[in-house]
């Protein structure tokens, strides 16, 4: 195990110390230096003010300035945790922990329900679903007719929502993750455990000695 | 495998915009 001397200066200035994020995350504290460079080269695709914008994170997932897309909205509005309209180092960091392979089951179950829940009402319902659906086929440019998506909503809410009323509450959505793994697929990125070799330079910017105990 | 056959989140989650292994990728 590491001992770790922390001279924060320059480079995090004005972010939060890497030791103390490495501390309360899955990360490692060379790992969340490396995570700084991803997050520097965001953060600057747009505007160079170390903050990311919700521009640069579609510009960053969709490598162009596509049109909006409600998922990667989502997305940034759960990674914004400070609900400031940008996402700060800190967010970045501790929002990227839930993806990684190690996070606990539990963090990611609660994370995919939050996510679902557009309208943050504590259940996912199914106009939710429905508009989620349809915001899927539009941006695959599949077609399916109405009455299709219908049946489909009533298959899934047949299987997630036990009690039948219309809505699926976080112990329905346990279940129904735990009986259907894949669905959590999306919330682990295995690049998350080679992130130090993804962005090797973060060794020229470390500002932190690790001293071997 | 016909779509009508997937449960709503299946497919949801084939979303480009829920694959963030694209914000690593150079």
């Amino acid at each position: 195990m590491g001992c770790f001397h922390s001279k924060v200066g320059r480079q995090f200035s004005g972010h939060e110390d890497p030791v103390i994020l490495a501390s309360q995350t899955a990360f490692s504290v060379s790992e969340v230096e490396a995570l700084y460079e991803l997050y520097k080269s965001i953060s600057s695709s747009i505007v160079d003010d170390g903050l990311i914008s919700k521009e640069e994170f579609q510009l960053a997932l969709f490598k162009n300035k596509k049109k909006e897309n409600l998922f990667a909205n989502r997305i940034f509005e759960l990674f914004d945790v400070k609900r400031k309209g940008v996402i700060d180092f800190s967010d970045f960091v501790r929002s990227l922990d839930v993806f990684h392979p190690n996070a606990p089951q539990e963090d990611k179950i609660d994370f995919s329900f939050k996510l679902y829940d557009l309208d943050r009402t504590g259940f996912i319902e199914r106009h939710e679903v429905k508009q989620m659906l349809i915001a899927l086929l539009c941006e695959s440019e599949m077609k399916l007719a109405d009455e299709t998506i219908e049946t489909i909503l009533d298959k899934t809410f047949l299987d997630a929502d036990v009690n039948q009323d219309g809505k699926i509450d976080k112990s329905e959505w346990h279940d129904f993750v735990s009986k259907n793994p894949s669905l959590l697929k999306i919330m682990t990125l295995p690049y998350l455990r080679d992130i130090t070799t993804t962005f090797p330079s973060f060794v020229f910017h470390s500002e932190v000695d690790e001293v071997a105990t | 495998v016909a779509p009508v056959t997937m449960n709503a989140f299946e497919l949801i989650s084939k979303s480009q915009g829920l694959n963030l292994g694209t914000l690593f990728e150079k």
